[in-house]
């Protein structure tokens, strides 16, 4: 989980989280 | 009602399609075809590059070197690719009442498989289009960088010269990618078999609807199924070619999403 957390931010919050 | 349930599957995927993919195959081909109006700006050399990079990005930086920046561009928009992958995943019915940790393990194995499928629609034999920039890459520019750049793009147009033989349209396209992204057999799965439950309702789905909109081609499905296993070797190498530039280039920085799924993927 910790190892994907970017993949993580998008499924849940979308392209628009500041970490992409 | 069986086939009616399937259909509407099919045009609840498709529209997931539309929504989420700024550049569909029919405004590709338009654009390349000159039927769209306007032209895109050729980048075949050094020079027309530069001039690309100095309209599109501001002045172009005499420091860099012309392999790192499409590579960059390349990152950039992979980058972009992978989000509309992932908002066109979350379209798909059922994808979302999977376990988060499998959504996460399909999208880290599938969405290059996806990506090189929806290039090969901006691919023709001669290049490149990138539309976001409003350009078109020559193949023969990207074939003179210098090692490993120049390895990267050159297998996507051996396989877009053979995937495009299907003529497959954008409602083809968008079943064929849902039916990557919902793979059983990706490493790590916790629900392989509900997986493989949606992936087959997808191909049933994709086998009705090629046989509606491609009558004259029988064996379309057959056809299309063995890609998927040649993208799955093109993703492969993929990650070969990212690891030697890794290994060449002290300068070179990989974007931390592509980071996340490269590391152990293969």
């Amino acid at each position: 989980t910790e190892r994907h957390k970017i993949l993580h931010k998008l499924l849940q919050d979308g392209s628009s989280s500041p970490d992409i | 009602p069986h086939e009616a349930n399937l259909a509407s599957l099919s045009r609840l995927v498709y529209s997931a399609y539309l929504n989420n993919f700024t550049l569909t195959k029919e405004k590709a081909r338009a654009i390349l075809t000159g039927r769209a109006g306007q032209s895109p700006v050729v980048i075949h050399d050094m020079e027309s590059l530069k001039n690309a990079e100095s309209l599109f990005l501001g002045k172009w930086n005499i420091e860099r070197e012309a392999e790192l920046v499409m590579f960059n561009r390349y990152q950039h928009r992979s980058v972009e690719a992978i989000c509309e992958v992932t908002e066109f995943a979350k379209s798909i019915p059922g994808f979302g009442s999977l376990d988060l940790n499998d959504q996460v393990t399909l999208l880290k194995y599938g969405v290059h498989e996806a990506m090189f499928t929806l290039w090969s629609a901006y691919m023709n034999k001669d290049g490149i289009l990138v539309a976001t920039n409003n350009s078109f890459v020559t193949r023969e520019f990207l074939k003179t960088l210098r090692k490993p750049y120049s390895s990267v793009i050159e297998p996507k147009f051996e396989f877009a010269a053979r995937f495009n033989t299907l003529e497959l349209d954008d409602s083809d396209l968008a079943l064929f990618v849902a039916a990557i992204i919902l793979c059983g057999d990706r490493p790590g799965l916790l629900d392989a078999h509900q997986i493989e439950e949606l992936q087959d309702s997808i191909l049933q789905a994709f086998h009705l609807h090629l046989r509606n909109n491609h009558p004259d081609a029988p064996r379309l499905l057959a056809h299309a199924l063995q890609k998927m296993a040649d993208l799955r070797q093109l993703v492969t190498e993929h990650a070969d070619v990212v690891v030697a530039i890794k290994q060449s280039d002290a300068a070179f920085a990989l974007h931390p999403l592509l980071q996340e799924i490269y590391e152990d993927m293969y």
